[in-house]
């Protein structure tokens, strides 16, 4: 099981973030 | 309300990382805590350039510049280096 903290979620977010950014300038 | 709205697949991919890392470095925190922080300063200033707060010839955090940084961090764990890689648009 996961035990994020805030930060840990904050940096979730981050990167999911990043790969979205990532896809959409893939194309 | 809803966060934006992110492919479930790369926030999945994106939990199962941070898990991962978190795993890695149990006995040393402060390499996880300072891969948060970059993470975090990262997020902090797209955040603050989206909404127009950085006065104006002030360079962010680059991706190139983010990527360097978390190399640095995880010297030695090249496979968690190049599964960072996936997240970061090719430069």
């Amino acid at each position: 099981s996961y035990d994020f903290t805030p930060m840990d979620s904050s940096a979730v977010f981050t990167l999911s973030t990043m790969a979205k950014k990532s896809k959409e300038s893939d194309s | 309300s809803t966060p934006q709205a992110t492919q479930p697949v790369e926030f999945n991919h994106a939990i199962n990382y941070v898990n991962k890392i978190k795993n890695r470095f149990q006995n040393q925190p402060e390499i996880y805590k300072a891969f948060l922080e970059i993470l975090h300063t990262y997020q902090k200033e797209q955040r603050n350039l989206k909404e127009g707060l950085c006065p104006p010839g002030y360079k962010p955090l680059t991706e190139g510049e983010v990527y360097a940084q978390v190399a640095k961090l995880f010297q030695n764990q090249e496979d968690l280096l190049s599964e960072f890689g996936q997240f970061l648009p090719d430069a």
